[in-house]
């Protein structure tokens, strides 16, 4: 099994936190600058890094894909096209795969098969760089929005930020993962409803364990004013994530890859 | 008495919630969109709001001057010019009527004070737009920095981030106020540089009461995981930033504006 998941946003939106939470190990060092007088990287160098993990009695291939510097410039024109770009070369590697005589076997599959974008918990709604750039993923690949640092934000402010993203998804007809397909029984279709009256996931990170009052160690964020444990269903939706992503939705995220983003990528190729 | 201060800074970084409660009431709405069809507005309008305040038996006219959309487009080229535009257009005004032969005795004061800046609470540093436009800002008007949204940082992320922040201001060589001139007695310089080891100021805003555990009601941000009082100084620095602007440096900021940043401009203005 190899699942490959990229992690769009800007810096310091909890990127590399989170992706270390989900998997349960530290995977990936954020990518801050070591001191002030280093320059803010540009976003050309995409950075690929494998994990082995034992999930459930199963080992899997981890490929994180992060996109340091994404959005951090002054002009962040066409900040996405190396994204883009990275997400097409996977298709297109794999098809020259596919293509060649004499093919393997096994092609080793590194098409990127989620896209985790972090939003801004600004309580007011996406900015237009998010809206170009989730248009133009969404096209290309799965994509799962998530709400980052959501403990910033009250759960009154979060039911209403989360709503507000809803309407904007569907304003700008953002094709966003599960979709539905007639092959489907009712219960995944309505799997797929609930899943999609919580996207985007309000999640909080924390690679810490602290105690909290009742003296629990849990993995959490701990401040003067109160201990959030990310994996109370009450204070955050980590765990929902987290089960998504590894648990209900691994196999089918990696089968859509492969029936619609890359049998999309393959036609237009070969009919070019 | 006027009081004029300026607030610079991404949308939704709390800016309205923070000057409504710094003057403790409703002064300013925010500039959030009102829908989801409506685009992002450029920054092109600077909005100015008045209010008539008694803060402790003295009446204080306070003018709010707003840069809505700062830093929200893709390409943020430039964006910084209509705020210096604004700033420099005030002391060529006072200048035009300080020079006009039959003038007033007393000459309406619209100069800007304080620029409060606000900084995006990502525990990594300056953004490439914040170094440009607080170099030109420390230039022209007395900046005060302030971390925003500091209830998103625990205390000792948010100690690593001062220090980096005060090390990045440091680097750059931004002229921060306080400034220390000649005149001061010895305890006015230790003021100055208790201050300076505050800055910038990490503070919470609420416009909103709660109850905390205790049963005390007080303003504060309440979440099931916690909540947090925002005139505790335990928990943020917010009544700090409240008595330096409105009490022990308010009289200074309006001196220091016209006898450093106008002199200068109008030095220049007359030399030319
Ligand atoms: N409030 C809050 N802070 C977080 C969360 N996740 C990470 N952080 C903090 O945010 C900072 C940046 O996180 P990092 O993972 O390095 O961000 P990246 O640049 O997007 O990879 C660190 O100081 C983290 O401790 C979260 O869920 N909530
Ligand atoms: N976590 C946190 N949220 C805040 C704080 N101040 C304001 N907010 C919330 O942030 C959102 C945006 O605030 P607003 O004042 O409208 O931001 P502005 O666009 O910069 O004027 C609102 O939902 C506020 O409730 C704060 O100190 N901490």
């Amino acid at each position: 099994f190899q699942f490959n998941v990229m992690c769009v946003g800007h810096s310091g939106l909890g990127k590399s936190t989170l992706v270390n939470t989900l998997f349960s190990s530290h995977l990936v060092d954020s990518n801050g600058r070591k001191n002030v007088y280093e320059p803010i990287e540009k976003t050309s160098e995409i950075k690929v890094s494998s994990h082995n993990l034992m999930e459930s009695n199963v080992n899997l291939k981890i490929n994180i894909i992060d996109t340091p510097g994404f959005g951090d410039q002054i002009n962040n024109d066409r900040c996405w096209e190396p994204i883009v770009k990275y997400i097409k070369e996977q298709h297109s590697q794999y098809l020259r795969k596919e293509l060649t005589a004499q093919r393997e076997r096994y092609i080793v599959d590194n098409r990127v098969h989620c896209v985790l974008y972090f939003i801004t918990p600004n309580n007011k709604g996406l900015k237009n760089l998010d809206k170009i750039v989730l248009k133009k993923l969404c096209d290309i690949a799965n994509v799962v929005p998530i709400i980052a640092k959501s403990d910033s934000l009250t759960i009154e402010e979060r039911l209403n930020f989360k709503k507000t993203l809803q309407e904007e998804f569907a304003a700008n007809d953002f094709k966003i993962y599960p979709y539905d397909t007639e092959d489907l029984y009712d219960e995944e279709l309505q799997l797929n409803k609930d899943i999609r009256s919580l996207i985007p996931f309000a999640v909080v990170g924390s690679e810490k364990e602290i105690t909290t009052e009742k003296g629990e160690i849990v993995r959490g964020r701990k401040t003067r004013w109160g201990s959030i444990n990310i994996e109370d269903i009450q204070q955050c939706e980590f765990v929902y994530l987290r089960d998504f992503l590894t648990r209900t939705h691994l196999q089918d995220l990696i089968e859509t890859t492969a029936s619609i983003h890359y049998e999309g990528f393959r036609s237009k190729q070969l009919l070019a």
